[in-house]
């Protein structure tokens, strides 16, 4: 009730987005944008290409019902319950990349030759609680 | 230690080596834990060469070979043809190579034929230590770069002898040739700086046993006309050819490669699931039933 007084009268529009705050945590597990540049890392000298690169990163809490939103295994419940109710020394469902995406980076060798390879697993696309 | 050693992950690509500055930073990061030899033997290979090139300075390594310009400008090229601007590689399913190295000659002894004209023949030594064994040879091609500000007609005809030097440890004699090739190019200069003779068949051999070192004399002569109009090939183009170099289209079959058929296999592995017709389960003896059901269904 309290919050209902204070909360300022919403139009019913809006009201999914006044009832969600009260399901999911504010800052839930997310996908978060990072873009560094090589010459940054000053590794511009041998890494040619690309000049930007965006890794990104997963944060946020995990809420407590996990399963659908995030593809995650019936575990990582149990393991929230075990923090709960057991042993809260077990670590609560982490926010982590359940997906990447690969990126290929032009390079100059330390012999002076140049390489164009293509990595695996180099750019967080998909975040999940585990 | 050890099920930590095992969290690290191993998919740290090549690409973390220590810059000069940042060396120490990417120590603490490698730092193994005090006095834990055997967890070091555990690391993938990977992080092993990470810690260890840790601690080599990148500037105070062996002074190297700076890439050559033109070499640089054809790999930008590649670069751009591969992957988008951010360095998403390009769904491309042409290009099976995940990794394509480019080698300058490390020695050439130039020596002009006494032949008339210019008969431009080299011998070109090309060292393959950065191929990994885990590179496989897709494709390799020796990559001739033209002057194009040489005012030259529109079409040349080239040929180009190839042929591998053995070097013959028993006897001291100059290396002996084991096997050679000749391949004949006809093309535009106008439209092309860069000509790519495929010399897969002809190293595939000498890769494939992870050879180290290839020594190999090039003989490479242009002439003016186009052989198909029978124009009579004269006087050989005086054309400053610059060394060629090696490229070569591999297939690096390491984890933290990317492979683009997983990929695809992947996609394939979690298709949208077509909702399975419930006619595809009747028993045959139903058929006729089946079918009236399915045409009515498809009428409705």
């Amino acid at each position: 009730d309290e919050n209902l007084k204070e909360a300022p009268a919403t139009p019913p529009y809006n009201l999914s987005e006044y009832f969600k705050q009260f399901l999911f945590p504010q800052n839930e597990c997310e996908l978060h944008n990072f873009r560094l540049s090589f010459s940054q890392l000053k590794w511009d000298k041998w890494i040619i290409a690309p000049h930007r690169y965006s890794p990104q990163y997963c944060k946020g809490d995990c809420p407590r019902v996990v399963g659908h939103r995030y593809g995650s295994p019936v575990h990582t419940m149990v393991q929230n319950i075990i923090y709960e109710k057991l042993d809260s020394s077990v670590p609560k469902p982490s926010c982590v990349p359940a997906e990447y995406s690969p990126l290929s980076v032009l390079t100059i060798e330390p012999d002076g030759s140049i390489v164009y390879k293509e990595y695996e697993d180099m750019i967080a696309t998909k975040c999940t609680c585990r | 230690p050890h099920s930590r050693g095992r969290v690290v992950s191993d998919k740290i690509s090549g690409l973390l080596v220590a810059p000069e500055d940042n060396t120490s930073e990417l120590n603490s990061l490698l730092r193994l834990p005090k006095g834990v030899k055997r967890g070091y033997a555990l690391l993938p290979p990977l992080l092993k060469v990470l810690s260890d090139r840790g601690h080599q300075n990148w500037e105070s390594e062996v002074p190297r070979l700076r890439p050559d310009s033109r070499a640089l400008r054809y790999m930008k090229r590649l670069y751009k043809m591969s992957a988008t601007k951010e360095g998403i590689p390009k769904a491309n399913k042409s290009h099976l190579y995940n990794t394509v190295r480019l080698f300058t000659p490390c020695s050439e002894c130039k020596h002009r034929d006494l032949m008339k004209g210019d008969v431009h023949s080299v011998d070109l030594l090309f060292n393959l230590d950065r191929v990994t064994a885990l590179e496989h040879l897709l494709k390799s091609v020796l990559l001739y770069s033209f002057d194009t500000s040489v005012p030259i007609s529109s079409s040349i005809t080239c040929v180009c002898h190839l042929s591998v030097k053995e070097r013959d440890f028993s006897s001291q004699v100059c290396p002996s040739i084991s096997h050679s090739i000749a391949v004949s190019l006809h093309f535009e200069v106008r439209k092309r700086k860069w000509v790519e003779i495929d010399v897969t068949s002809f190293l595939q051999p000498l890769i494939a046993t992870k050879r180290r070192n290839i020594h190999m004399a090039v003989n490479f002569t242009c002439l003016m006309g186009d052989p198909q109009q029978n124009t009579k090939l004269e006087n050989p183009i005086n054309m400053a050819l610059v060394p060629p170099s090696l490229l070569l289209y591999l297939n690096d079959t390491s984890e933290q490669a990317y492979h683009r058929w997983n990929s695809l296999r992947h996609r394939r592995k979690n298709p949208v699931r077509p909702r399975q017709r419930s006619s595809l389960l009747v028993p045959t003896g139903d058929k006729e039933n089946s079918q009236g059901k399915r045409a009515s269904r498809r009428r409705r």
